[in-house]
């Protein structure tokens, strides 16, 4: 199983086109190092994305760098996935 | 030891191949009610299955619905199994679901993507699209929700391969998709099709491809209104509701509008729990509330199906 340990699900809120415009862009630089979990759609709901832990400096970096407002919506993907795994191996039981 | 589906945990997240017991336990089990269809093989020759609810009769109108078209959003297979088990024990109790079943078939495809499925469970929990590859291209997979005909290669999919969103080479030349429309199409008398997804908490009807109204634009407007308010009744949960591209996002070669298209008005698009603290990993714990909730939203739009024929 591929390990996200120390990965994170950042929530964005841009606050208008031109912000959502530059999580898009982010996107198309890096299509395999940034996965969306809720895409850029419109600055009235928050975008989510995925960044790996080898990523999270750069692309913190790059949203700080233009203004985007951001909070730490999961920690440590993998705490979750180990829960998850250890639930369902309970429930295996 | 004797298999069985009292057995099951509804309540806990299971493989492909617990599901695929599950699937025929069940359809053993209900057999007076519950069959399961052969609809096609995936890219990697695994089995695409549906099953079908059924009191009888020849072509009778239908109502399709499809969960765990994007792998990794596990909560949607688990709503599915856990609906599929409420139409067998509400049947008799519930008098709409009992008018449904005795004029309408209802289809449901638990695992949309058994490739995308398998491989969450065992290579990577988060893959989102199918497995095909072509030769030359380093990058695997298609999003199945951008390889649908209608819209295909528009806003809101991509042509590159190593995109999560990307179409694929074609419209339907994915196996898991083609499957479906084959059958749909064979078929002829679907009247709802209602496709479910995770997670942002959403009840959306065409268009994704395009921001212009559909022409049923207002009933399917006052319907999904209608369905996230039974939704919220069940545990005090609230969705938006509105057309994906209005509400969500643009979105092109997705199945609701693919579905609109092809003559089937009732198409919706379900997004489930959760808002934004679990996205994808929702806790186990929350399956059974989930699905209680969307079963009374589908509820609402399978019984507006039946009562207004076209």
């Amino acid at each position: 199983q591929m390990n996200f340990t120390g990965d994170q699900v950042l929530r964005i809120l841009a606050k208008n086109e031109k912000q959502l415009s530059l999580l898009r862009d982010l996107e198309s630089q890096k299509p395999q190092k940034v996965d969306f979990w809720r895409g850029p759609a419109r600055p009235s709901l928050p975008v989510d994305m995925r960044v790996p832990f080898s990523e999270l400096p750069s692309v913190k970096a790059y949203l700080k760098s233009h203004g985007l407002a951001y909070s730490v919506m999961i920690k440590d993907i993998q705490v979750l996935l180990d829960e998850e795994r250890n639930a369902m191996a309970k429930s295996r039981r | 030891l004797e298999r069985s589906t009292n057995s099951f945990s509804y309540s806990s997240y299971h493989t492909l191949d617990e599901i695929y017991s599950w699937i025929d336990n069940f359809a053993a089990e209900h057999s007076n009610l519950v069959s399961k269809i052969h609809i096609g093989k995936t890219f990697e020759n695994r089995s695409i299955l549906v099953l079908k609810f059924s009191t009888g009769g020849p072509n009778r109108t239908a109502i399709w619905i499809d969960t765990g078209i994007h792998s990794r959003e596990w909560i949607t297979h688990a709503t599915g199994i856990w609906i599929s088990q409420k139409i067998v024990n509400a049947y008799g109790k519930d008098h709409v679901l009992k008018k449904i079943l005795n004029a309408m078939d209802i289809f449901i495809e638990i695992v949309t993507n058994p490739d995308g499925f398998a491989f969450t469970h065992t290579m990577n929990r988060l893959w989102r699209k199918n497995k095909s590859s072509q030769p030359g291209i380093v990058c695997i997979g298609v999003d199945l929700n951008r390889n649908w005909k209608t819209g295909f290669g528009g806003n809101g999919s991509n042509k590159n391969p190593c995109s999560e969103t990307y179409r694929g080479p074609a419209p339907e030349s994915e196996p898991e998709v083609a499957a479906i429309v084959g059958f749909i199409t064979g078929h002829g008398n679907f009247k709802a099709m209602i496709s479910i997804h995770s997670y942002s908490q959403m009840v959306m009807y065409p268009y994704g491809h395009s921001l212009e109204p559909v022409p049923n634009h207002k009933e399917l407007f006052k319907l999904a209104e209608a369905a996230v308010k039974a939704l919220y009744k069940v545990h005090g949960i609230q969705y938006i509701f509105g057309s994906i591209s209005t509400t969500l996002y643009s979105a092109s070669g997705i199945t609701v509008d693919w579905a609109y298209d092809s003559g089937i008005k009732y198409a919706f698009s379900f997004e489930l729990r959760d808002t934004g603290k679990y996205g994808f990993l929702l806790p186990a714990s929350q399956i059974v509330p989930t699905a209680e909730e969307t079963w009374m939203a589908l509820r609402t739009i399978m019984r507006h199906t039946l009562n207004h024929p076209y």
